[in-house]
């Protein structure tokens, strides 16, 4: 079972508890948080307990100590170091758009095995060549690596991009099953299950 | 406030009345399904009411009767006929990734300002110049857009699409706030969003 709670919750959390603070409220109950959430009380409190917040038996939390420490939490922390590999259509359209291009984000290097990309920049990012990753990993200390090549590539991909024990976390556009190794978080992404919400939604609205 | 049921709790009651049909249960009751899920009763009851189900009072529902009706309500109807205007760098990657070429998504029609572009097939879908975007709408009766141009021209793009009052939904990654008119929906998506909850949960893990 999943102990984190999903940052979509603390989200949820951050919001209700800025509402609270800003119309003056100075307690609240895990009970007042999940009927205003559709949460049960339970999850409340289990999702807080998960950062160190008790609460006081009978009195709940206190409204700006709980908001400011979910603040903290939704902070990113340093800046991340990061990896793109595969300078194609995908990843060429996430380093030009601009949620990219805020300055968290420290893309420090691009891996391609197109000799027509490697040795050049993007929007200021130099172009290795996939087989050098393990030193440019390691040299520029990347935590995270964004993987946008074809399926028929990606594991080589991801072995040669963790070959240097540095990355953390991979964000995967391709529709390959990997092999990571230990302690390293996979997050994969399908767009195209924004359209099946959307084609979901519309649907419903048909139906009243 | 949305009283529709976010399609991520459908699927989840879907997947648990799975579990409990396959487990020869014949019964269920909002409390236990809320219990399994962490919602509460009174959410479960207002998310199944939405689609008819009232339930039995001091019974529940019957567990294959409303598995099957949400598997109904999950399944997509007939082939949506989309058409996605801006077939630049994102445009061309969504096209040729798998998930888009699944049969029920119908693209019909490419639309671009670029005459490099105009009279050119991607993927066997003809693309048209988008001063043709009335006439082709309504041809082929598209119900959904895609749209993956500029921030700076995707306004334009929104109008001569929906001229034709045939787009009922508009499936948007350009970072422009656009107008629509009234009864088209439209779901804006952000890649960087996923970026960011992969560190977040990189975060969580070096707090434990
Ligand atoms: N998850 C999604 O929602 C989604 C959406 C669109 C595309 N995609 C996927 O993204 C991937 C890329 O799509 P695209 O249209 O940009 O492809 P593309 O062919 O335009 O680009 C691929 C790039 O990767 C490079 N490359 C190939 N193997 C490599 C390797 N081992 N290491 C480094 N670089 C390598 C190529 O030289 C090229 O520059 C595909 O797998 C596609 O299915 C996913
Ligand atoms: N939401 C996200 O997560 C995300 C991720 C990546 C890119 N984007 C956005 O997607 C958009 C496209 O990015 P890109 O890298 O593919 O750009 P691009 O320049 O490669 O492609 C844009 C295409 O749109 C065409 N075009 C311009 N105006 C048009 C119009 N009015 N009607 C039809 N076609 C038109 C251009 O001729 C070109 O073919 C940008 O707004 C970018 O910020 C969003």
């Amino acid at each position: 079972r999943i102990a984190e709670p999903t940052i979509e919750r603390i989200v949820q959390y951050h919001r209700l508890l800025k509402e609270f603070l800003e119309s003056g409220r100075t307690v609240v109950s895990s009970k007042e948080i999940g009927d205003a959430l559709s949460f049960k009380a339970s999850q409340v409190r289990k999702d807080l307990s998960y950062f160190g917040e008790i609460g006081k038996r009978g009195v709940g939390y206190h409204v700006d100590r709980l908001y400011n420490h979910i603040d903290q939490i939704l902070a990113l922390p340093k800046e991340c170091r990061i990896a793109l590999a595969g300078v194609g259509r995908l990843g060429e359209a996430l380093l030009r758009h601009k949620a990219f291009r805020d300055a968290k984000y420290s893309f420090r290097a691009l891996f391609d095995i197109d000799p027509g990309k490697i040795g050049k920049s993007f929007r200021g990012i130099p172009c290795f060549d996939l087989a050098d990753a393990p030193k440019i990993m390691k040299r520029e200390r990347i935590e995270v690596l964004v993987l946008t090549v074809p399926a028929e590539t990606a594991q080589k991909a991801v072995d040669m991009a963790t070959a240097a024990g540095t990355v953390k976390g991979i964000l995967n556009f391709s529709p390959a099953t990997l092999v990571l190794p230990a302690g390293v978080l996979l997050c994969s992404v399908d767009i195209s299950l924004e359209l099946e919400k959307l084609l979901f939604y519309l649907k419903y609205r048909e139906n009243q």
